[in-house]
């Protein structure tokens, strides 16, 4: 689960 | 070597970019990365040290930092992949090479080694799908203008799979 939260949060940076 | 018993990843990869060494130290590279594969969280600490580090507004520090992040990706494996392919460690990068963020104050040399180790992954780890986003975001937004090329004995493939033969 604690995974699957960070896989939400990872996102790419803003351009 | 009984000396390196107390040493922390921290330690270590100060003493790997201490901006006085003369050339790169590879027994403080190795050190850091022997560190990694010994601490059950040893890859996401060292990711975290290491961006601080490539973020330096001292080039010669920022460069070492780089050679060593190089290094761990030869040496520690998996588990050190995993971390360097998500987005919260490829940020740091991005940072480093974008003009919106540091790279304006940032050596060309700096910022052509990172799209270069970033490029080399793309090619060396197929599977990492959030280094080719960061990779083709940065093209997209005309940083990098052409792929690098990579000299043979820096990429990242140990050695060659091996390939199923036609019976």
């Amino acid at each position: 689960l604690g995974e699957e939260s960070e896989e939400r949060d990872d996102h790419l940076l803003p351009m | 070597m009984a000396e390196a018993e107390g040493e922390s990843l921290e330690s270590w990869l100060n003493k790997a970019t201490n901006p006085l060494n003369r050339q790169e130290d590879w027994e403080y590279i190795i050190g850091f990365c022997d560190q990694i594969n010994k601490e059950l969280e040893g890859p996401q600490i060292a990711v975290r040290l290491l961006a601080h580090k490539i973020q330096s507004p001292q080039e010669w520090e920022a460069v070492q930092a780089l050679t060593v992040l190089e290094a761990c990706m030869k040496n520690c494996g998996q588990r050190f992949h995993n971390e360097v392919g998500k987005f919260r460690f490829l940020n740091e990068l991005i940072k480093v090479v974008s003009p919106k963020y540091l790279g304006d104050r940032v050596s060309e040399k700096v910022k052509s080694k990172i799209i270069e180790l970033l490029y080399s992954w793309t090619v060396a780890l197929p599977d990492e799908s959030k280094i080719k986003d960061a990779y083709y975001m940065l093209k997209r937004q005309g940083i990098v203008l052409s792929d690098p090329v990579i000299p043979a004995e820096s990429t990242l493939i140990p050695s060659p799979p091996a390939r199923p033969k036609n019976p």
